[in-house]
């Protein structure tokens, strides 16, 4: 038996959101440690990692470790349903084939179930090792959003250079080239405001915008977002999902042959 | 150009 009582509905929303454009169908996996998900995007260039912590739920009920298939799409179309100040419970019994999704409005006036028919998915979970990266940059992710969809409308690929000067987005296409830097600043009002370059090597790796610019749906789940490189490495763009926990997005670098 | 490498060249089954 699984109940997950969220009262700030709003973020699974979000979450959904965040990921079903990426991702067409996924396990969502539940145990003690929360609720979480793990998948590759078709073409396998692109990961998205969640989780959302027991703690940040009002009541977590998992008695055995459930994984639950879900169309991302379907699941979407029944979680817009919910209000945005709705609070909503997830209900599966164990080896069923369905989970309810409950939505209840604030003031208690309106209570819905919506049952949604579980699937098999044979998906492959991979180990996602620690690592020390060389450069992690934390920036607005308004910023990183605006910086992903204006460099989309010159080029298909982001280069992402760190160094002592700052971060540096540069793309290439039929009509041109752009190049933006952003320096650290932590000279601001607000710390989400703030752009953080933790510079521990210089860095610099070329990713396709098309998939940056997917992740950037996250970005109403958080005010910062915090991208992590490696040369040797798929980068990391994270996304804190409230109090509760992250969507981490990896992504396969291009390569020069 | 550059060529797109896959998640599963970098991270292993776990």
């Amino acid at each position: 038996m699984l109940e997950l009582r969220l009262v700030q509905g709003s973020l699974l929303k979000k979450v959904l959101e965040s990921i079903k454009d990426l991702v067409n169908d996924a396990n969502f996996d539940c145990s003690s440690t929360g609720f979480s998900l793990q998948a590759m995007d078709s073409s396998h260039v692109a990961l998205v990692s969640l989780l959302l912590r027991s703690e940040g739920f009002e009541h977590y009920r998992c008695d055995r470790n459930l994984s639950m298939g879900m169309n991302l799409g379907n699941m979407s179309k029944m979680l817009k349903c919910a209000g945005n100040d709705d609070i909503i419970t997830i209900k599966a019994d164990d080896g069923g084939d369905t989970v309810t999704f409950m939505f209840e409005s604030p003031t208690q006036d309106k209570i819905a179930d919506f049952e949604m028919k579980l699937m098999d998915i044979d998906s492959e979970h991979l180990g996602i090792p620690d690592a020390e990266y060389h450069s992690i940059v934390r920036m607005p992710s308004s910023e990183f959003q605006r910086i992903c969809k204006d460099l989309s409308t010159i080029g298909d690929t982001v280069v992402i250079s760190v160094t002592k000067e700052g971060v540096k987005f540069s793309t290439a296409g039929d009509i041109g080239t752009a190049n933006i830097v952003l320096r650290q600043n932590t000279t601001v009002d607000k710390p989400e405001d703030a752009i953080v370059i933790e510079m521990n090597e210089p860095v610099s790796l070329s990713f396709a915008l098309r998939y940056m610019n997917s992740f950037t749906k996250a970005t109403p789940l958080s005010d910062t977002v915090t991208i992590s490189l490696s040369s040797e490495l798929p980068v990391v763009v994270e996304y804190k999902v409230a109090e509760m926990g992250y969507i981490r997005y990896y992504l396969a670098p291009k390569i020069e042959e | 150009g550059p060529r797109q490498s896959t998640i599963t060249k970098f991270f292993d089954k776990a």
